[in-house]
């Protein structure tokens, strides 16, 4: 099974169309494996992107080295994996 | 379970179970349920559409379907939950009947059943079909950049190992391929309803361009009062409108294609959750999601039923 400890949902807030496109070329550096829940839009809109751990200093680094605001949506994802499977398999046993 | 009665639709499901609520639904309603296979995946596995019909051929129909992306397990969820309750409902409450007595239903409740199954055993938040690319190590395709709408504009990309990668060619992948020719050999399907999740919202065309639709007046008025039908339950927050101004550019997206074919009723619905859980909505609200979407999809389908074209 696919391993998400560690990886981050950041909810980032573009102010601007200049920081949008920044985004974008965030989107287009594949090494960094992001998955863009809610990719980059409008500015004001807001974008979600999963971060894997390896990645999250790299993009956290962009996003502050531009003033791109953003919040930590979902803290580590496989801990919410882990309570999906615990109350699967609770239900199952029911 | 032993009958759609006590199929427990506030957990999640596998791909397995699915197919078995399946034919037990049909096989407990044998005059309105009929079980259609429109193709098959690239894995191999059937690809399988509930047909609700009291009778009569290629009457006007509308079309839903849900979990194209496969990591959205809310919609494959709901999905099973509508197909139930439009048994219930059937002979008891008005509209419903009232559609079923002029119109027929077709719902999709898998729409990518590879992704499906590889949710359940390798890779939860996969999104995309399994389906290889030559000279790339990357898998799958999003099934929803696919289609013949646009295809390959901004709002796709090109690259296999991207999220939103649109395939070589339009119609690619064969669970897209299998809809198209269903859609198109049907020929009289005036409502397509295409069901995702997360961030909660109801989409019309277009998604490839700014330009407002040709009915965009109609279905934002519509839009409205589905939101508001859905909003009157749980007090659910849903923003209405074209994908391209309220979402982001998407270009060959599956709601193009079908208002491209004439069907003017064409939305798209992305189910509940802000973000907090991402798509691992927790199990316990399966059912209030279930529930306030139905009342959306019922006051689109009564409309579409109230305005032939």
């Amino acid at each position: 099974l696919e391993n998400f400890v560690g990886h981050q949902v950041l909810r980032i807030s573009a102010a601007d169309e200049a920081q949008v496109q920044k985004v974008k070329e965030l989107e287009d550096l594949e090494h960094l494996q992001l998955d863009f829940w809610r990719g980059p839009a409008q500015p004001g809109s807001s974008i979600d992107v999963r971060v894997p751990f390896p990645s999250i200093q790299a993009v956290k680094v962009f996003l502050e080295a531009h003033a791109i605001s953003y919040s930590i949506m979902i803290e580590d994802v496989q801990s919410l994996l882990d309570e999906e499977q615990e109350q699967m398999f609770a239900f199952q046993g029911r | 379970a032993r009958s759609t009665n006590t199929f427990n639709y506030a957990i999640y499901h596998t791909l397995d179970e699915i197919y078995e609520f399946m034919d037990m639904l049909v096989a407990e309603n044998p005059q309105l349920v009929s079980k259609l296979q429109i193709g098959n995946t690239y894995e191999g596995r059937p690809i399988y559409v509930l047909k609700f019909s009291t009778g009569g051929n290629k009457r006007p129909a509308i079309w839903i379907d849900t979990g194209i992306h496969s990591r959205e397990w809310v919609t494959q969820a709901s999905g099973t939950w509508f197909a139930k309750k439009i048994t219930e409902d059937y002979g008891q409450d008005p509209k419903i009947t009232a559609i079923l007595s002029n119109m027929d239903i077709f719902l999709e409740i898998v729409t990518n059943p590879d992704g499906f199954a590889f949710t359940h055993s390798t890779n939860r938040l996969w999104r995309k079909t399994r389906s290889r690319t030559a000279g790339s190590s990357c898998i799958g395709v999003d099934p929803n950049r696919n289609w013949d709408a646009a295809f390959g504009m901004p709002g796709a990309s090109g690259n296999p190992c991207t999220e939103t990668y649109r395939g070589k060619y339009a119609n690619s992948e064969t669970e897209v391929k299998s809809i198209v020719d269903f859609v198109k050999d049907h020929g009289n399907i005036k409502g397509f309803i295409s069901i995702h999740s997360y961030s909660q919202l109801l989409l019309y065309p277009y998604g490839y361009t700014n330009t407002p639709n040709p009915d965009q007046q109609e279905l934002d008025q519509l839009a409205k009062e589905a939101v508001t039908a859905l909003s009157s339950l749980h007090g659910t927050k849903y923003t209405y409108g074209s994908i391209y101004t309220t979402i982001y550019q998407a270009s060959g997206n599956t709601i193009d294609w079908t208002y491209s074919q004439g069907i003017k009723y064409s939305y798209t619905f992305e189910l509940r959750d802000t973000g907090r859980y991402g798509f691992l909505l927790p199990a316990s609200q399966i059912i209030p999601t279930a529930q306030e979407t139905w009342l959306a999809l019922v006051t689109i389908m009564d409309h579409v039923k109230n305005h032939p074209y």
